[in-house]
């Protein structure tokens, strides 16, 4: 289309820079105190997991501390490998409230796992059961990292979850959501903790 | 020739719905990209730092004691504070302390109705979600998916009609065909046009965006000539600067707010055709045209509803 | 994960997800 033909223009007197001016002409006095919003894009500077300067066994006492109250289990560490914890979350879809508003955590014991289940229309339970590796790293000396990742369901009544049907590119369809809610309280856990 | 226009632009419409029923939503997103959701518990206060720190005006929400998707917060939410706050100058505290999730609380409070916000999965046909865009008022729609082994939902993105029409305008090289007048295309709003001047306290234009169910009111002198618009976006900068408690703030003194990298308000007339209307959404951020006649006088809007509208469904 | 710095007390995490052949890079913001 020719160019010529457009008559489509910004509107001058719409500019910032020329309304606050004409605005500031007419002297009104609330006109002087008000100042133009600034959209810093204070770019939000990212980390792997969360840092830590603090001795690693503490470190990682405080995350099993952590862990502990907000009602999580875990696999019992090997001896080779102190400084990675394998952890299990109940997370129940709903029905979540329990006295303190928190999430409905597995107990250490795990006899009282709230058998009833979700099911889905091809009668497999909905798995409930989170699980995630919290590994401490090193970077520097005095410069520690907790990285958080999301290590699949499981099904508190034990079954299997099966997944092998769906294709590896149909099994993208994987919600972070509760993995990023899980990580939240976590580190909440910490943060008031320290 | 005029025959020929007429039959290149329906052609053209007609093309351009056919390249729409064979995308998806999912086609229209980027390789890589970015989807703020915002947890319901955050107070109303914190996330509008959050949509102003990213430079969005809108985002999902997520409820996570029920790990669900709970809907958008977009600017009505915020008008609706103003407005709550207006009528209630005494709940300052209850203002302040609102968590998203008590949103819903101070829509039944102001008798709004809530924000209707249909989904959609994104692998359906994206003239599908056009569609169901137009039968909500929030110009956006949610693209939500289940997650293949825990059945939760996941909102994968939030298509809104800026995004529908630049994507149009990107891939469709068929919009340089559209050739017709706007004028004689019968899209333009011209009908009981809302308008406001410079001295109109802006608690009266934010009653009016409700009330009209418009997201931007122009501001005209007193021979009627366009001279700025306030746009319901305007609102966050308002509450951010605390300064919505002034509400004897005129709508003039209220745009003082507005940032630098504003791009100023586009105007056209109604010989202007849709081919560089897509052309000036293609290249620019441009949400509406307000026409106006030779001499400057507003006319009427053409918004990007009204567009996609007629895209859609013109005849 | 990824997160970043705590401000105005509102936690800040992130996880890039592949969705089908595009990634996402879901952030989400719930208060401290």
């Amino acid at each position: 289309s020719k160019e010529e033909d457009s008559t489509i223009s910004i509107l001058p007197t719409s500019l910032p820079q020329i309304h606050r001016a004409n605005m500031l002409a007419q002297g009104l006095p609330a006109a002087s105190k008000i100042s133009p919003l600034v959209n810093k894009k204070s770019k939000t500077k990212w980390h792997f997991g969360i840092r830590s300067r603090s001795y690693p066994l503490d470190v990682m006492g405080e995350i099993y501390i952590a862990l502990k109250n907000l009602g999580a289990e875990w696999a019992r560490p090997s001896e080779e490998d102190l400084w990675t914890i394998r952890v299990r979350w109940k997370y129940d879809n709903g029905s979540i409230n329990n006295n303190n508003g928190n999430m409905t955590m597995i107990s250490n014991n795990s006899n009282n796992i709230n058998s009833t289940n979700t099911m889905t229309s091809s009668n497999d339970a909905i798995p409930d059961l989170m699980k995630m590796v919290i590994q401490l790293f090193q970077i520097e000396t005095n410069n520690y990292l907790v990285d958080f990742k999301f290590d699949g369901w499981e099904n508190s009544n034990g079954q299997v979850v099966t997944n092998s049907n769906i294709s590896e590119d149909e099994m993208s369809t994987f919600s972070a959501y509760p993995f990023l809610h899980l990580t939240t309280r976590l580190i909440m856990e910490l943060a008031v903790n320290s | 020739a005029g025959e020929n226009v007429l039959l290149e632009q329906r052609l053209a419409v007609e093309s351009i719905r056919t390249f729409l029923n064979s995308k998806t939503s999912y086609d229209v997103l980027p390789v890589s990209y970015r989807l703020i959701v915002l947890d319901t518990s955050l107070l109303v206060k914190k996330s509008l730092n959050v949509l102003l720190q990213n430079n969005i005006v809108s985002a999902p929400l997520w409820d996570s004691q029920t790990s669900r998707f709970a809907g958008l917060l977009t600017s009505s939410d915020f008008i609706n504070v103003i407005q709550y706050y207006f009528s209630n100058p005494d709940k300052f505290e209850l203002v302040d302390k609102l968590q998203l999730d008590g949103l819903k609380d101070i829509e039944r409070a102001i008798g709004v109705d809530p924000l209707d916000t249909a989904s959609i999965h994104p692998s359906r046909p994206l003239y599908e979600a056009c569609i169901k865009m137009m039968e909500s008022r929030s110009g956006r729609i949610p693209l939500i998916d289940k997650d293949e082994e825990t059945r939760r939902e996941i909102v994968v993105s939030v298509l809104t009609q800026y995004r529908i029409l630049k994507f149009v305008a990107l891939n469709c090289r068929e919009t340089r065909f559209l050739k017709r007048p706007i004028g004689d295309l019968n899209i333009i709003s011209d009908q009981n046009l809302k308008s406001c001047n410079m001295t109109t306290p802006v608690i009266d234009v934010i009653q009016l965006l409700t009330h009209a169910g418009v997201s931007s009111v122009p501001i005209v002198d007193e021979n009627g000539f366009l001279v700025n618009v306030y746009e319901a976006v305007d609102v966050l900068g308002l509450i951010k600067g605390g300064i919505y408690n002034d509400l004897s703030l005129t709508v003039g003194e209220a745009l003082m707010r507005r940032s630098d990298d504003f791009e100023g308000v586009y105007t056209c007339t109604r010989n202007d055709k849709l081919s560089t209307i897509m052309d000036n959404i293609r290249k620019s951020r441009v949400h509406r045209f307000f026409v106006v006649d030779e001499a400057g006088r507003l006319m009427g809007v053409l918004t990007l509803s009204d567009i996609l509208k007629y895209i859609l469904l013109g005849t | 994960l990824a997160t970043s710095s705590i401000k105005h007390n509102t936690l800040c995490v992130a996880s890039i997800v592949r969705y089908k052949r595009k990634y996402v890079t879901q952030i989400l913001y719930a208060p401290l």
